[in-house]
């Protein structure tokens, strides 16, 4: 596992998100639960809690783009890059981002939401790609039954190196 | 003696989209500016446990074309 220069986290492990705009591609449900599962996959393993805001800021901003969408990250259109997110801080940092020209799907098809979302949430916690393949945070797409994912141990060093284990 | 790899034999498109992806996934520091485009592919071979030739072989060339995370893989 990576983490960024510097080992930015989050100091706190009570984290607020908030979803600003849908995909067109999925009902809003589908969103809203699928970005609820891939948070419930870093605070299944560590101290963490996610809190869903509405109309006020949150640690962690949630949107749909395409091409340049003001971050100085342009995406680039169908396939290469899917999504992108920022390390832990203020401003832009915990935001992630997913390309809207991609297609999101719940299931195998196209490109499954719920597992970009579990990648790229690991990037707004702290942690960088891994070179391991099976490990979550490995940059490469490829899909997995999300009814049976399970974090790698890769993964899971890595994010209890920056906020210990959940205790039982 | 080795020959010393020319990528020119490369088609420029080509040879544009590996600078492309290289800038944005194993983007050079200033104390790297010297790397040589080879070296850099190297550099992405290890990463992915791809056969380490410093050339656009198929293999490389093959997950450089695969969906992944924009953000890079060496941390900056």
């Amino acid at each position: 596992y990576n983490t960024f220069p510097g080992n930015p986290r989050w100091r706190k492990t009570h984290l607020t998100y908030k979803i600003v705009n849908y995909t067109p591609d999925l009902p809003q449900k589908k969103v809203d639960d699928a970005i609820r599962r891939a948070f419930m996959v870093w605070s299944d393993v560590t101290p963490l809690q996610f809190q869903r805001v509405f109309n006020r800021p949150a640690d962690i901003v949630i949107a749909f783009a395409r091409r340049e969408h003001g971050d100085g990250y342009p995406f680039d259109g169908r396939g290469n890059t899917l999504a992108h997110a920022f390390a832990p801080g203020e401003g832009l940092g915990g935001d992630a981002h997913f390309d809207d020209d991609e297609r999101w799907s719940e299931f195998n098809r196209e490109v499954n939401l719920f597992l970009v979302a579990a990648h790229e949430f690991g990037h707004s916690l702290g942690l960088g790609h891994s070179n391991v393949p099976e490990a979550l945070m490995y940059p490469v797409y490829s899909y997995v039954n999300p009814a049976t994912f399970r974090l790698s141990a890769d993964d899971k060093r890595g994010i209890w190196k920056l906020y210990g284990r959940k205790s039982s | 003696l080795p020959v010393q790899f020319k990528p020119e034999s490369w088609s420029n498109t080509d040879l544009e989209k590996v600078k492309a992806y290289l800038d944005k996934f194993y983007p050079v520091s200033t104390k790297q500016k010297s790397l040589t485009l080879e070296e850099r592919i190297k550099e992405m071979q290890k990463f992915f446990h791809l056969t380490v030739t410093g050339k656009l072989n198929a293999e490389t060339e093959e997950m450089m074309k695969q969906p992944r995370c924009g953000v890079p893989d060496i941390a900056e």
